[in-house]
């Protein structure tokens, strides 16, 4: 199975179109590796991305240093999933 | 599990599981289920469709599927708990047993078995098909831009390895082309419900052009009413609207294609959650959100009965 180790979900607030349209700047960078998914919408549609963990850096700055607001859903990807597989282990073996 | 009642669901489970459910139901209740092999994908697993109905020649239906987005894990498992549900309250609820009584239920829990299996071999995060695409390393198609409606204009990508790259042709994947074969040899499907995750939103046609859907004022009041039925047992608050007015331009989706084939009632639903888990939603949230996702889907298909066209 593949890892998502140190892979974290932000949730993104895009407060204008310009703000919007940089987000989707970081789309077209392939070598980010970033899973949209909610995708940019509009203005004050928040937007949801999983980012690598070799990936989380560059974003952050990038998104600061356009004075994008964003917040972090998801901390580690891994232990959400983790926690899923132990649930469904447990129920298999009760 | 030795029976449908002994299965549990309230956990999440592999696509082998899954099909061994739908055989166990349609064994428990073969007057009212039967199970229709309506394609095979592209790596060649089966694709079912289960059929409720109580008697009639080629009645009119209502389609409901759930998982064509494979990592939409909630979806599928509240696929599983709708067809239990029908299985028991039939007879039983009043409102299911008059549905039944005149319409045929069609309910495609596994839309996507291959991305589905995918998700529990490999990469949980999986959402396409797993086709392949010549001349690409990527792979996968997503078999929500890939309808013929608006096939190719703005609103998906033309990229093999983005998530939502449309595919060469419209219904170029066989996950696709199935339904739609499906849908139009049947020719009597009357509301057309597609289920996706997450957001908490009730969507109607259209998302490829802004133009106002001709009966768009309906599928709004509708989808308030089926919202309202929704948030009546926990309270969860659902945004309903066209899609393109409320999410983005998406075009060859496929509520957009079972639209402009005269099946009034189109809609697509993004269940919960608004963005804490995600894709990830605990197990323990399964049941809660099938209960309160069945409120709206009675109230759509209610309405249908009684509205026919």
């Amino acid at each position: 199975n593949k890892n998502f180790v140190g892979h974290q979900v932000l949730r993104i607030f895009a407060a204008d179109e310009a703000q919007v349209q940089k987000v989707k700047e970081l789309e077209d960078l392939e070598h980010l590796q970033l899973d949209f998914w909610r995708d940019p919408a509009g203005a004050g549609i928040p937007i949801d991305v999983r980012v690598p963990f070799l990936s989380i850096q560059s974003v952050k700055v990038f998104l600061e240093s356009h004075g994008i607001s964003y917040e972090i859903m998801i901390e580690d990807v891994q232990s959400l999933l983790e926690e899923e597989q132990k649930q469904m282990s447990a129920f298999k073996t009760r | 599990a030795r029976s449908t009642d002994t299965f549990s669901y309230a956990t999440y489970h592999t696509l082998d599981e899954i099909y061994e459910f739908t055989d166990l139901l349609v064994a428990e209740h073969p007057q009212l289920v039967s199970k229709i092999q309506i394609g095979n994908t592209f790596e060649g697993r089966p694709i079912y469709v289960l059929k409720f109905s109580t008697g009639g020649n080629n009645r009119p239906a209502i389609w409901i599927d759930t998982g064509i987005h494979s990592r939409e894990w909630v979806t599928q498992a509240s696929g599983i708990w709708f067809a239990k549900k029908i299985t028991e309250d039939y007879g039983q609820d009043p409102v299911l047993t008059a549905i039944l009584d005149s319409m045929d239920i069609l309910l495609e829990i596994v839309t996507n078995p291959d991305g589905f299996a995918y998700t529990h071999s490999t990469n949980r995060m999986w959402r396409k098909t797993r086709s392949r695409t010549q001349g690409s390393l990527c792979i996968g198609v997503d078999p929500n831009r890939n309808w013929d409606a608006g096939f190719g204009e703005p609103g998906a990508s033309s990229n093999p390895c983005s998530e939502t790259y449309r595919g060469k042709f419209a219904n170029s994947e066989v996950e696709v082309k199935s339904i739609v074969d499906f849908v139009q040899n049947h020719g009597n499907i009357k509301a057309f419900i597609s289920i996706h995750s997450y957001s908490q939103l009730l969507l109607y046609p259209y998302g490829y052009t802004s133009v106002p859907a001709p009966n768009h004022k309906e599928l709004d009041e509708l989808a308030k009413s089926a919202v309202t039925a929704l948030a009546s047992l926990y309270g969860t608050k659902y945004t309903y609207g066209s899609i393109i007015d409320t999410i983005y331009q998406a075009s060859g989706n496929t509520v957009d294609w079972t639209y402009n084939q005269g099946i009034k009632y189109s809609f697509t639903f993004e269940l919960r959650d608004t963005g804490r888990y995600g894709f990830l939603l605990p197990a323990s949230q399964i049941i809660p959100t099938a209960k309160e996702t069945w409120l709206a889907l009675l109230t759509i298909m209610e309405y249908t009965l009684n509205h026919p066209y």
